[in-house]
């Protein structure tokens, strides 16, 4: 996808970064989007996470929506391990079946670091189409061997499988100190939004 | 949509992580438009590992302790960031508009105010087209449901991004003469904030938006197929 940047955007995405401790991470193509780009993210912690989220106050909540707020309610915002998300297909307003497909992301990633209902899940793409389940599993084992730790390179391409429209991808990583115990820690991030953008979570 | 998700090494509690994504997401993501539209799979995540650590004692769990304090803006200024890229790509944006409304009694209010300016077609069409069309902009203003805003106190301006001289549009109520050469010269550049002062209060809000391009009408005529 990077190479498709327009000229004056690339000053805004980054060549290198810091990246925290302890979490693998990577971008494949899995199949989702028909053009060979990448289309599924993966990050995973080798340690247990606390979590927390903000999702859409739209009446019609994807299933991932629904799924994450759900693990997350569940496990009372504690060890998290993973996040996967696609692209290309955002698994909404896709009833049952779509509940049921986004509930076999999670839990496939779950098996993979053998921890039951650890993962949240994300979705962008179009509405009301199911996901070809099948190659987002496969995707997901794929992705899983190939997550490394703290690499630019995985993080870029995390922030590339996660794009739709997008005319870039969005990273940003950065270090910082605490004042009063003078720890050192590091932040990474992503996004992806182009349009469809007026966000009111909570 | 607007994904994002954010992941730190830093150690910290479920309940002060909560605190500090809230307070990030208020400021940052839902502080954006680029459509005025919102999706159904909007989702901004974070995950603390605590891999940075030392020892036990150093988890971040009091909310008025410095360190929650310090983590909390961090995080919302890095959020802030990624937010701001949003913006800046809108689907090939050319402008990049800082909504700052001042002077309105509830942040709230302000918010409500800067929310009208940034999601009105005709303000992004006129940015895209470099039309220094204020009229807009006040039209926005009048219509965005806050009642207690006074015609004669308000002011609009342009603030150029690159430190010169404001243009004064609007003066508590009554239009300036305006230097079109150099409103123009504002609208060319990437970035510029748009300040409105409503002169009934001491609370302000800030958006960020961008123009309707070309570009955003290509990619969305024809999305879905």
């Amino acid at each position: 996808n990077s190479t498709a940047i327009p000229e004056n955007k690339k000053h805004l995405v980054p060549t290198s970064g810091t990246y925290p401790n302890g979490f693998k991470v990577t971008g494949v193509h899995c199949g989702v989007k028909k053009n060979g780009q990448k289309d599924l993210a993966l990050i995973v912690s080798d340690k247990p996470c606390t979590a927390a989220a903000v999702f859409t106050t739209n009446v019609f909540k994807a299933a991932p929506v629904l799924l994450s707020r759900e693990i997350l309610n569940k496990n009372s915002g504690q060890d998290i391990r993973a996040i996967v998300i696609n692209s290309g297909c955002a698994n909404a307003v896709t009833g049952i079946k779509g509940m049921e497909n986004a509930k076999k992301m999670s839990d496939e990633v779950s098996k993979l670091t053998n921890v039951e209902t650890s993962t949240l899940v994300m979705s962008t793409g179009v509405i009301g189409q199911h996901l070809p389940i099948e190659k987002i599993i496969n995707g997901i084992n794929v992705a899983h061997e190939k997550a490394v730790n703290g690499s630019h390179e995985g993080w870029m391409e995390v922030a590339e499988a996660i794009m739709t429209t997008d005319f870039f991808p969005k990273l940003r990583s950065g270090q910082f100190t605490l004042p009063s115990s003078g720890l050192t820690y590091s932040m990474a991030g992503i996004a992806k939004g182009a349009g469809m953008i007026h966000p009111n979570m909570a | 949509t607007l994904l994002a998700t954010i992941v730190t090494d830093a150690p910290i509690s479920t309940p002060a992580l909560n605190e500090a994504l809230k307070y990030a997401a208020k400021r940052s993501f839902n502080s954006i438009s680029v459509d005025g539209d919102m999706s159904t799979n909007d989702t901004f995540a974070i995950l603390a590992n605590g891999a940075a650590a030392a020892t036990k004692e150093t988890i971040i769990n009091d909310v008025q302790g410095q360190d929650f304090l310090r983590f909390r803006d961090d995080l919302t200024n890095f959020a802030t960031d990624l937010a701001k890229l949003i913006v800046r790509d809108g689907e090939g944006a050319t402008k990049f508009v800082t909504i700052h409304v001042k002077g309105v009694p509830t942040f709230e209010e302000a918010k409500k105010v800067a929310s009208t300016i940034a999601t009105s077609a005709l303000v992004k069409t006129a940015l895209f087209g470099q039309d220094a069309n204020w009229g807009r902009i006040l039209c926005a203003v009048g219509y965005s449901g806050v009642s207690s805003i006074i015609p004669n106190k308000v002011s609009v301006s342009f603030i150029p991004n690159d430190g010169s001289t404001p243009l004064k549009l609007l003066t508590l109520g009554e239009p300036e003469n305006v230097d079109e050469a150099r409103a123009l010269e504002i609208l060319k550049m990437e970035e510029l904030e748009i300040r409105v002062e409503l002169g009934i209060g001491n609370e302000e809000a800030k958006m960020w938006t961008c123009d309707f391009s070309y570009d955003y009408i290509k990619i969305n005529a024809d999305y879905r197929t």
